[in-house]
């Protein structure tokens, strides 16, 4: 598998490593997916990186790659962000993946082992959702908002309503919300806030989880979230160019 | 007050 830029996998490995440790990566014809949960077991977190996403990629045969995180993000500070990274496993021996950065400008090649890991893979079926509210708006504004008001209170509620979307926090001494309406007057898709809704709703979750879902912003310009009562927000981040994504379910909080 | 609840409240190994 062949990427054109690292900087793709380092701004994965950022998205997920403050959740997850060690992670088992599916690879099939179709690409290079995972599924893990954190420890507490909060968040589910998804990321698929399709074909498309790699300037070459073959698989002739399905394999499971047992990933330990932080050799892997080691590994990955070696590459500089415009280097072609070349991830090789072989069916005849499992134990290590290769890694091969190229800098072509500089005629500069390095190669890495990273030794697999068997971990006890555990797999979460998602049912297919009928969501009661949808809410895409900039990736950068979402994590705006929900780093500042993560400092207000560690609860963030999300109200969704005819008046907007409505993020709120409360803390011992201070609360603060902030209120996003759909854009009108945008242009750009990326920097507009859509708003859809069968009923209002109303939603408490932890904010220094939401914090870490936030670092998914750099690996697209728009996020959604998807919310139902009693269910956990499923928060997307597709990459450009049907490359793939990223969606963390977390889990609210209840009365 | 609230309850953090788990993925495992909603989603189902597979």
């Amino acid at each position: 598998a062949r990427l054109p830029r690292s900087a793709v996998l380092k701004k994965i490995l950022d998205s997920v490593k403050d959740l997850v440790k060690e992670t088992n990566w599916d690879c099939n014809e179709e690409g290079m997916s995972m599924q893990a949960l954190d420890t507490g077991r909060i968040v589910l977190v998804e990321v698929m990186l399709r074909e498309a996403a790699f300037e070459s990629y073959a698989c002739e045969v399905p394999m499971t790659l047992g990933i330990d995180m932080e050799p892997f993000g080691k590994v990955l500070r070696c590459a500089g962000g415009d280097e072609k990274v070349t991830i090789k496993a072989s069916r005849n021996d499992q134990d290590h993946i290769e890694l091969v950065f190229e800098n072509e400008e500089k005629e500069r090649m390095s190669a890495f082992e990273l030794k697999l890991m068997d971990i006890d893979g555990e797999h979460m079926a998602v049912p297919d959702a009928e969501w009661g509210a949808e809410i895409s708006m900039p990736s950068s504004e979402f994590k705006k908002i929900v780093m500042d008001l993560a400092e207000i209170g560690s609860d963030l509620t999300i109200a969704v309503s005819k008046l907007g979307v409505t993020f709120t926090a409360q803390g011992n001494n201070c609360k603060g919300s902030m209120v996003l309406q759909p854009s009108t007057a945008v242009d750009k898709k990326s920097e507009q806030v859509a708003i859809s809704f069968t009923e209002p709703l109303e939603m408490t979750f932890a904010a220094p989880y939401m914090k870490m879902i936030t670092k998914a912003a750099a690996l697209s310009s728009t996020v959604t979230l998807s919310l139902d009562e009693a269910c956990p927000i499923c928060v997307r981040y597709e990459m450009e160019d049907n490359a793939g994504h990223i969606k963390y379910y977390l889990a609210p909080k209840e009365d | 007050t609230l309850r953090q609840s788990r993925i495992d409240d909603f989603f189902r190994p597979t």
